[in-house]
């Protein structure tokens, strides 16, 4: 089963 | 002092139905571009960001920047006590940094309400999004977009999105079985808004939370048309553009095989 990814893995916090 | 004026005020019921299943509270920062908003819904896998600019609005002033912590459910009952076809003023003033008023006009200026609501105090974290060049973007009519998740979701939790030059394919699958729904790109249209336009450098696929989606296609009504921008292993970009104001956008990051 695919598993979600969380956005803050791709969008860093500024 | 802040004093947004728009006289379209249905607008802001629109923009509340489109982030209720996403989020609870926000922060709109208000400067003299205009009013913005981005958040994150609770379990960091989408993301909302709102723009309307000040140029949108029928009257707008913003002495200096200002950050509105808004509790959204607070916000959309207010909200509802003002007639679709009111004109809607949002003022905030300096002196009184803990509320923001909601002044709702008739179109005859018979009827004039106002309600002050509280703003909250909120820790806001901002997500730096970078500039991409996506492999493809998808305009395609709203409705169909919010038809074809609600379809999917019939079959299963995700969706996988395969695009190639000749179409968009949505695929899913579960206990039931399997579905596939395929949209060409229109050969020729004569309404824009009715038009399915594929642009792309390479084929993508990847897939998707249905369940997000689906609150995406809340914003159906601000939009006739919604654009999916997708690059492989990045999150899609859903937007509706806002008519001569902005957008709502929403992000959502890919599931990837375990």
């Amino acid at each position: 089963t695919p598993v979600q990814n969380d956005l803050q893995e791709f969008f860093a916090l500024v | 002092m802040f004093e947004a004026r728009l006289v379209q005020g249905s607008l802001l019921k629109k923009i509340l139905e489109a982030t209720k299943d996403l989020l609870t509270e926000a922060t709109f920062d208000c400067s003299s571009t205009g009013m913005s908003l981005q958040a994150m819904d609770s379990s960091h896998v989408s993301l909302v960001s709102l723009m309307l600019r000040s140029d949108g609005f029928d009257a707008y002033r913003c002495d200096r920047n200002l950050s509105m912590g808004i509790n959204l459910t607070s916000m959309t009952k207010i909200i509802k006590c003002s007639s679709n076809d009111d004109v809607v003023t949002i003022k905030a003033d300096d002196n009184n940094p803990d509320t923001v008023t909601f002044m709702f006009e008739s179109p005859n200026q018979e009827k004039v309400s106002d309600f002050e609501m509280k703003l909250m105090d909120l820790d806001t974290e901002h997500l730096g999004i970078p500039e991409t060049d996506y492999s493809v973007v998808v305009k395609m009519p709203a409705q169909e977009f919010q038809r074809v998740c609600r379809d999917m979701s019939q079959i299963g939790e995700s969706v996988t999105i395969c695009c190639t030059k000749d179409g968009i394919r949505f695929s899913a699958s579960g206990d039931l079985g399997t579905g596939n729904i395929k949209i060409a790109q229109s050969a020729n249209v004569d309404k824009e808004e009715e038009a399915v336009v594929i642009e792309m450098q390479e084929a993508v696929t990847l897939t998707f939370a249905l369940r997000y989606l689906n609150f995406f296609t809340r914003a159906t009504s601000l939009s006739g048309q919604v654009s999916l921008s997708m690059s492989p292993e990045v999150p899609l970009v859903v937007e509706y553009k806002i008519a001569d104001m902005g957008y709502m956008r929403y992000y959502l990051a890919p599931k990837i095989e375990d």
